[in-house]
C-alpha cells in the first residue's frame, strides 16, 4: 500500500457516498446515469468475485463490500424508491455498445484464460468506459448539479491517483500490470474535458454549464 | 503462477 493507492481509494470512497448521500438526501436521482451505475455494480462482481476465494485483509475485504453495497443501494434508490425523479429520456446511452466489446476485448487479451481472470479483466476495460453514460447525460441537459460535479470529481481523480500509485510500485516494487494500466490511462482522460470544466467553473462557484 | 493472477489492487 502507498500514499496514492490510500488516497485513490478514499476518493473512490467518497464518490460512492457523495452519489448515495445525495440521492437520498435530495430524494431525487435527476442528472445521475441508471445506466452507469448498473455498469458499476457490474465491475464490482465482476472484480471483486475473489472475495469468496482470497483473503487479502481486513481493508481490502471492507472495501469491496462497501463498493458492492453502494453501488446496489444507488441501484435500488434510483430504479426503485425514487423511481420517478429518474430522467429516462435523457438517460438514453446504449451500454450494449460499451458491454460487447469488452467482453471479446476480455476474451482476447488477458493475462491468464480463466474465469476469475476473465472476468476481472472484462471488469477492468468495462470501468474504463462505465462513466461514459453519465458525461453522455451531463452534455445532454448541459449541465450538472455541483453534488454530481462533485461525485464525478472524485470518481474520476480516484483512477488518476492509481495512476501515480502504477508508477511508484514499478520503480519501487518493479510491479506492473499493463491491462489495468492502459485501462486506467484510458479512463483517466475520458474524464479531462469535465476535470478542465469543474477546475474552472465549479471551484469558481459557478454551476457546471457545458458551451450549448 | 498464481501471482501472475493475484490482483491484491481494489
Amino acid at each position: 500500500m502507498n500514499i496514492f493507492r490510500l488516497s485513490g481509494d478514499l476518493s473512490h470512497l467518497l464518490a460512492v457516498i457523495i452519489l448515495v448521500l445525495k440521492i437520498w438526501t435530495t430524494r431525487s436521482c435527476a442528472g445521475i446515469s441508471g445506466k452507469s451505475q448498473i455498469l458499476f455494480a457490474i465491475v464490482y462482481v465482476t472484480r471483486y468475485l475473489d472475495l469468496v476465494t482470497t483473503f487479502v485483509s481486513v481493508y481490502n475485504t471492507s472495501m469491496k463490500v462497501i463498493f458492492i453495497g453502494a453501488s446496489f443501494a444507488t441501484i435500488y434508490l434510483m430504479y426503485s424508491k425514487f423511481k420517478a425523479t429518474y430522467d429516462h429520456n435523457h438517460d438514453s446511452f446504449r451500454i450494449e455498445f460499451l458491454l460487447a466489446p469488452t467482453v471479446i476485448l476480455a476474451l482476447l487479451i488477458n493475462q491468464k484464460f480463466t474465469v476469475l481472470e476473465v472476468l476481472w479483466t472484462f471488469s477492468i476495460y468495462l470501468e474504463s468506459v462505465a462513466i461514459l453514460p453519465q458525461l453522455f447525460m451531463v452534455s445532454k441537459t448541459g449541465e450538472a448539479e455541483s453534488i454530481t460535479s462533485h461525485y464525478l470529481f472524485a470518481l474520476g481523480s480516484y483512477r488518476g491517483l492509481y495512476l501515480l500509485n502504477w508508477i511508484y510500485r514499478y520503480y519501487a516494487e518493479d510491479h506492473y500490470e499493463l491491462i489495468a494500466i492502459v485501462s486506467g490511462i484510458v479512463q483517466t482522460v475520458l474524464y479531462c474535458d469535465f476535470f478542465y470544466l469543474y477546475i474552472t467553473k465549479v471551484l469558481k462557484g459557478k454551476k457546471l454549464q457545458l458551451p450549448a | 503462477d498464481f501471482k501472475s493472477s493475484f490482483h491484491d489492487e481494489l
